[in-house]
């Protein structure tokens, strides 16, 4: 899954799909 | 006024779809009940012209408000260069921090029809971690 910060302590997590790839 | 992208991400499996992650955060001093219709509107406004799918329909459902996280979910299909597409998309919206900043994530994902891509369920585990707060008050 993708775990980004996005504020002051808080983290934002998706699961991501099965063989996604960054684009 | 002062908000930032603070998270972009794309990412496409082949031949199945795709999701789209866009975060922003922002000064909250403008806050009050409400506001949220407004802010999920912009954001939609925003996802759609980022899908790359032209929609056929996008309905929205109500603004739901649970442990300090408002949402909003919209469902719909369309049309890309690939054929038909389902679309599922999530807002939500927190405040963090002392100052209770205003912290808007909105996830987008696109499923070509027939495959497994399970938008829905991924749309579903976007999630937050760490300590929320409370609206601040008007």
């Amino acid at each position: 899954p993708i775990s980004a910060e996005v504020g002051p302590e808080v983290r934002l997590l998706v699961a991501l799909p099965e063989g996604a790839r960054e684009v | 006024p002062g908000v930032s992208v603070v998270l972009r991400k794309g990412f496409r499996v082949a031949d199945a779809g795709s999701l789209g992650i866009g975060c922003v955060r922002g000064p909250s001093d403008k806050w009050a009940p409400g506001v949220e219709e407004l802010v999920f509107a912009r954001a939609t406004s925003i996802a759609k012209g980022s899908l790359g799918v032209s929609l056929e329909r996008l309905d929205a459902r109500p603004i739901r408000s649970e442990n300090r996280v408002i949402e909003q979910r919209l469902s719909g299909e369309g049309t890309t260069g690939a054929g038909g597409s389902l679309v599922e998309m999530r807002h939500l919206l927190v405040f963090a921090g002392e100052a209770r900043e205003g912290v808007l994530c909105s996830v987008a994902c696109v499923e070509a029809r027939g495959a497994s891509l399970k938008c829905s369920e991924l749309v579903s585990s976007a999630s937050f971690q760490g300590s929320l707060m409370e609206p601040p008050p008007p």
